[in-house]
């Protein structure tokens, strides 16, 4: 078990996108998310972090972190949604897959993973009109062809409510 | 009036 006092935002998600991880580690992911609903200014922070991380050159972090934005985003509610939501953030995204500017140095794997998630986000968030310009934006310049197929478990469904025991 | 202002201050990027 890690150790959750005085982690802060940063060293949650260093220990999450590590590059020496073996395979995603969800205690760290799910620890990160947990901060964010912790700090009064946790999804602001989250996102200038996120951002940093999904940049990376080494392609093993940049995975890791979309995977803790994904998780983010199914876990960490509205005031989260809010920051992604805003074209601050969107154009970090937006940078990773145009050739304009990080595109050419990015692998396709990372861009693969930033449109499946920002499509995914036009479905699943539609009150969250700016991620739908920044993607219909992406389509006009032919960064992004066709839509992406999104599988159903990827798909970003809020927990249903628990059901009542034995009503 | 904050909110606003931040609202104003974000742009999609230029393409």
């Amino acid at each position: 078990m890690a150790e959750a006092e005085g982690e802060s935002l940063e060293s949650w998600l260093n220990k999450a996108t590590n590059p020496s991880n073996r395979q995603e580690d969800w205690e760290y992911i799910i620890g990160f998310c947990d901060q964010i609903n912790k700090e009064l200014e946790g999804p602001q922070i989250a996102v200038r972090l996120l951002a940093h991380k999904i940049q990376s050159p080494q392609e093993w972090e940049a995975v890791q972190a979309l995977t803790v934005l994904e998780a983010c985003m199914k876990n960490c509610g509205r005031r989260f949604h809010n920051e992604v939501g805003k074209f601050r953030f969107l154009n970090e995204l937006i940078k990773v897959v145009s050739p304009k500017y990080l595109g050419d140095r990015v692998s396709e794997k990372v861009k693969a993973k930033v449109i499946e998630l920002l499509y995914s986000w036009t479905v699943a968030l539609p009150e969250e009109s700016k991620i739908k310009d920044a993607y219909y934006m992406l389509k006009r310049q032919g960064i992004v062809m066709c839509d992406p197929i999104i599988p159903v478990d990827r798909t970003l469904i809020p927990s249903p409510p628990p059901r009542p025991k034995n009503p | 009036l904050g909110e606003e202002s931040e609202e104003r201050d974000d742009h999609l990027l230029p393409m």
